[in-house]
């Protein structure tokens, strides 16, 4: 692990959390992200941008990390539609 | 195309431009030239969907403009909760339609090179205005190909007058306001409103009240896990993200959160991410804990003497201090009682306990500048080495071990979020009392 790799991996997470891949965290429960989902969000951006889904942050993902981009989420609001689709689960 | 579910319930639309790009910084763009390229970009939008869009000028003071959608060209912190990063990254973005104030607002980053028609060295005002006035109008983000609401950067459009948007794009736009079947006015107006200026943004006030124990300092342990920085005090957690904001003001429990750790645990000693397995290693008194995200695996706690960790007068470690990685060669250090030892976790197999690389322990010292007891230690930023002691920081410059001067910085204001103490005297050595403290003029 290099200084570099080490440095991508927490910028990684900011981004992904930023462009809303990544669910932020929830105030209440505070859930930590797992390995499992890291990947999962990392294969969306993948999907998203039209680059081979990994998984992992190879060199591709992260020259499109590092791409000039719009500062808005390209997933917005995936928590609470996630929220809605138990309630209704629930509900039924 | 994907659409933000939010639209405006009208059709005809103002905007204005509160600010300018400085000339320093894009001196080939004019305000009128940015004036007719904001137009242009609206009008790619008003050519296919019923929609139309009217300039209302500044007053003469230059600061007074309303309208639906007011663009202004920013630097970093603007006060939208939004942040521009400096030139490259983050270029601009737009707040969708809505009825707060700030709907339809775009923002420009004032730190690019802003350009009509330049080369890749710039960054074309046209394309990127016409994306976050998609966004003002209530498009989201695209993966469609081609489509100017894709989130990246593409280049310039080329010839502005003819510009026409992809198929996605106008298929987004007339789902929202249907299909246009006339000519689009070309947006000027000789009547110019003046509207008044929006009211000067209130900052929220919040009680907290367990902000004197998070602003005090004096952390048992500091980690960076999955990009976020933890600071544990006794029985309870806080959370910075790596854009300097916290979690929560308020504090979360240990017990509610790492499932593992026995019920009465109210001390870590030290916590790191391991970077091989994305395991996380905590280290209470004598025992370890490996936690799989937040559940402590299975038979844990194991004791410390699994680490093989000796010190110079032949005594084992019962305790660890601190323990982080350091960026600069992705070993694992640890320290107790002054000493430290150094790890290659990149060689470490299943079942096999980890041992010291020789030489070690060193003595703390080494690290010079920076207290030899810390609370804790992480790698942060661009390798850097982030050691925390009481209610300071000492930051060691990637790679670094011998610096010169290594300044202590305030954990309270610069990581949780509290207000810096009001200013006092420069306090006065108590070993030379009389002597003069200025470092200027010595």
């Amino acid at each position: 692990i290099t200084s570099a790799q080490s440095d991508q991996y927490s910028k990684a997470m900011d981004w992904l959390g930023r462009y809303g891949y990544l669910p932020p965290p929830d105030p209440r429960t505070g859930n930590l992200h797992t390995k499992e989902g890291i990947e999962q969000a990392i294969r969306v951006m993948q999907r998203f941008g039209g680059l081979q889904e990994t998984g992992v942050l190879d060199s591709e993902t992260i020259r499109l990390m590092s791409a000039r981009r719009c500062s808005l989420p390209d997933i917005i609001g995936s928590e609470d539609r996630l929220r809605r689709k138990r309630r209704r689960r629930r509900k039924r | 195309y994907a659409l933000s579910g939010l639209k405006w319930h009208k059709t005809d639309l103002t905007w204005s431009v509160h600010s300018y790009p400085s000339p320093s910084q894009s001196p080939n763009l004019p305000d009128i030239l940015v004036d007719n390229i904001l137009r242009s970009a609206f009008k790619a939008w008003s050519n296919v969907a019923p929609l139309n869009f009217r300039h209302v000028a500044t007053d003469s003071g230059g600061t007074a403009a309303g309208g639906d959608i007011r663009v202004s060209f920013n630097r970093l912190f603007h006060d939208d909760g939004y942040p521009f990063d400096g030139q490259g990254g983050t270029l601009a973005h737009a707040f969708f339609p809505g009825s707060a104030e700030v709907a339809g607002d775009t923002h420009f980053d004032d730190q690019e090179v802003w350009s009509y028609g330049g080369d890749s060295s710039s960054t074309d005002l046209f394309a990127v205005a016409v994306h976050e006035f998609g966004h003002a109008l209530g498009l989201s983000h695209s993966s469609s190909d081609p489509s100017i609401m894709k989130p990246y950067y593409q280049g310039g459009v080329g010839d502005i007058v003819n510009f026409q948007l992809a198929v996605d794009d106008k298929l987004a736009i007339q789902q929202l306001y249907g299909v246009r079947d006339t000519a689009p006015s070309d947006g000027g107006d000789p009547h110019l409103p003046r509207l008044p200026s929006p009211p000067p943004p209130r900052p929220t006030q919040l009680s907290d009240p367990s902000f004197n124990e998070r602003c005090q300092g004096g952390f048992d342990a500091v980690a960076n896990i999955r990009g976020e920085v933890f600071f544990f005090k006794g029985a309870q957690f806080w959370r910075t993200k790596r854009d300097g904001s916290l979690v929560s003001n308020r504090p979360a429990q240990i017990q509610n959160f790492w499932m593992g750790l026995p019920p009465q645990t109210n001390k870590i000693d030290a916590v790191y991410e391991r970077k091989s397995d994305s395991h996380i290693i905590f280290f209470i008194e004598s025992q370890y804990w490996v936690f799989k995200d937040t559940e402590a695996m299975s038979g844990y706690p194991r004791p410390l003497s699994d680490w093989g960790m000796m010190r110079r007068n032949g005594q084992p470690v019962d305790k660890v201090e601190a323990a982080f990685i350091w960026a600069h060669n992705g070993k694992t250090y640890l320290f107790s009682g002054g000493e430290f030892w150094r790890f290659d976790e990149s060689q470490k197999r299943q079942g096999v306990h980890i041992q010291p690389e020789s030489g070690y322990p060193r003595d703390n010292s080494l690290w010079a500048g920076v207290p030899s007891h810390m609370d804790d230690i992480i790698s942060w930023g661009e390798g850097d080495a982030y050691f925390f002691k009481d209610n300071f920081y000492w930051v060691l410059k990637n790679g670094g071990l011998n610096q010169e001067v290594v300044t202590p910085q305030s954990t309270a204001v610069d990581w949780l979020r509290c207000p810096a103490p009001p200013a006092e005297p420069t306090p006065v050595d108590p070993r030379f009392p009389k002597q003069c403290n200025c470092e200027l003029n010595r």
